[in-house]
C-alpha cells in the first residue's frame, strides 16, 4: 500500500458516500444516471469475484464489501425506493449502456493476462469501468443545473483513478516487474474521459459559478 | 499465489 493508492481508495469511498448521502438524505437522485450506477455495480460484481477465494487483507475485503454494498444499494434506491425513484429522470438518462458492455466483454475475451474465467471477468471490469461514467457525463450535459453533490460525486469518482495512476507509477519504480499494461491503459483512458469535466468543474470553482457542461 | 500478486488493488 502506498499513499497514492490509499488516497485513491479514500477518494473513491468519498464519492460513493457523497452519492449515498445525497440519495438517502434528500431522497433525490436528480442528475444521477441510473445507467452509470448499474454499470458500476456490474464492475464491482465482476472485479470482486475473488472476495471469497483470495483473502488479501482486512482492508481489501472491507473496502470490497463497501463498494459492492453501496453500488447495489444505490441502484436499488433509484429503481425501487418509492420517493427517490420519482426524481429519476429516465427520459434524459437514455444512454444505451448495454452497448458499452458488449465491446468490453469482447475485448476482455481477446485481450487479457490469463484466459481464466476470473481473469477475463476481472479484465472486463477494468474495461467497463473505463467507460462506465459516459451515461453520467451525457446526463450532466443534458441537465442544465448540476447540483453540488452530483458535481462533487463525479469529481471524486474521476479523481480516484487519477490517483491510482500515481500509485502505478510508484509501484512500477519500487516493485520489480510490476507491469500491467491492461490496468494502466484502462485507467488512463478512464481518467482522460473526465478531462473536460475536470476543466469545467475547476472553472466553475475558480469563477464561483454554477457548474454547467456545454451541450 | 501468482493470482493475487497483482490483484491486490481495488
Amino acid at each position: 500500500m502506498n499513499i497514492f493508492r490509499l488516497a485513491g481508495d479514500m477518494t473513491h469511498l468519498a464519492s460513493v458516500l457523497v452519492l449515498l448521502l445525497k440519495i438517502h438524505t434528500i431522497k433525490s437522485c436528480a442528475g444521477v444516471s441510473l445507467k452509470t450506477q448499474e454499470l458500476y455495480a456490474l464492475v464491482f460484481a465482476t472485479r470482486y469475484l475473488d472476495i471469497v477465494t483470495d483473502f488479501i487483507s482486512v482492508y481489501n475485503t472491507v473496502m470490497k464489501l463497501i463498494f459492492l454494498g453501496s453500488s447495489f444499494s444505490i441502484v436499488w434506491y433509484i429503481r425501487h425506493h418509492r420517493v427517490v425513484r420519482r426524481s429519476y429522470d429516465k427520459d434524459q438518462d437514455t444512454f444505451r449502456h448495454y452497448l458499452l458492455m458488449i465491446p468490453c466483454m469482447l475485448l476482455a475475451l481477446f485481450v487479457h493476462e490469463k484466459f481464466t474465467f476470473k481473469e477475463v471477468m476481472w479484465t472486463f471490469s477494468l474495461y467497463l469501468e473505463a467507460v462506465a461514467i459516459l451515461p453520467q457525463l451525457v446526463l450532466l450535459q443534458r441537465t442544465r443545473n448540476i447540483d453540488n453533490l452530483t458535481g462533487q460525486y463525479v469529481f471524486l469518482l474521476g479523481a480516484y483513478r487519477g490517483l491510482y495512476i500515481f500509485n502505478w507509477i510508484y509501484r512500477y519504480f519500487t516493485e520489480p516487474h510490476f507491469v500491467h499494461w491492461i490496468t494502466w491503459i484502462a485507467g488512463v483512458v478512464q481518467t482522460l474521459l473526465y478531462a473536460d469535466f475536470f476543466y469545467y468543474y475547476f472553472e466553475s470553482w475558480k469563477n464561483n459559478v454554477r457548474l454547467q457542461l456545454p451541450a | 499465489r501468482d493470482y493475487d500478486d497483482y490483484h491486490d488493488e481495488l
